[in-house]
């Protein structure tokens, strides 16, 4: 039920926190 | 008389790696196997040794022009000087928040700045639903406004304790202690061993430990 996410646990989902991104080769 | 030592010319922003590593959870070769890629990001577009937020963004995203609030907070809280640009320093020190072995209250802190977007010292209910709108938004999904609502209310008053409309870092430390897995986001298992993950950088790495 979408009213019982978390908004800071959506949020957090955010692609931007991938920062593993930063070590591709 | 001064001294005119010479040394292989680093960047500008570039600090001695024993220092950094003193003051991150970051052994001396992470910290040089980090200079490798920071020389990577920081040249992709400009060659100034120095990571712009397109560079940023294009990493990220693959695209420089790819706009993202969160990213954009990202990078101003990487961005310690506020001088538009991210340094050597700044990098490692930014990144070392994101180690496995970082203690936790920092991670706690460090999101709380990141939340923070109008850095009043709250989270304020506006600025989690422009987060949520933001998530939103990027995932292409669509709630309706009374759904983000409810979500943001409850999210809300779980948080905000003593129900005075803003989360201040006290309730933030709480709430995630609460629920820890709302800074998983804040830990990067690939900073674990950075020289492992990228052997190619320890070839060329100045420091043996």
């Amino acid at each position: 039920k979408p009213t019982s996410m978390n908004a800071f646990e959506l949020i957090s989902r955010s692609q931007s926190f991938n920062l593993e991104n930063l070590f591709e080769k | 008389m001064g001294c005119y030592c010479s040394k292989p010319e680093k960047t500008p922003g570039y600090e001695d790696p024993v220092v950094l590593a003193a003051e991150t959870p970051f052994t001396v070769s992470e910290v040089e196997a980090l200079y490798e890629l920071f020389k990577k990001l920081s040249s992709s577009i400009y060659d100034d040794g120095l990571i712009h937020k397109e560079e940023f963004q294009l990493a990220l995203f693959r695209n420089q022009n790819k706009k993202n609030l969160f990213a954009d907070r990202i990078f101003d809280l990487f961005d310690v000087k506020r001088n538009g640009v991210i340094d050597f320093g700044e990098f490692v020190r930014s990144l070392g928040f994101f180690h496995p072995n970082a203690p936790v209250e920092d991670k706690i802190a460090f999101a709380f700045r990141l939340y923070d977007l109008r850095q009043t010292g709250f989270i304020e209910r506006e600025e989690l639903k422009e987060m949520v709108l933001a998530l939103l938004h990027e995932s292409d999904l669509l709630l309706s406004d009374d759904v983000v609502e409810a979500i943001v209310d409850k999210t809300f008053s779980d948080a905000d304790k003593k129900g005075d409309g803003r989360i201040d870092q006290q309730e933030w430390k709480e709430y995630v202690l609460k629920h820890p897995t709302l800074i998983k986001n804040m830990t990067l298992p690939y900073l674990k061993d950075i020289t492992l993950a990228f052997p190619s950088f320890v070839m060329s790495s100045e420091v043996e430990d």
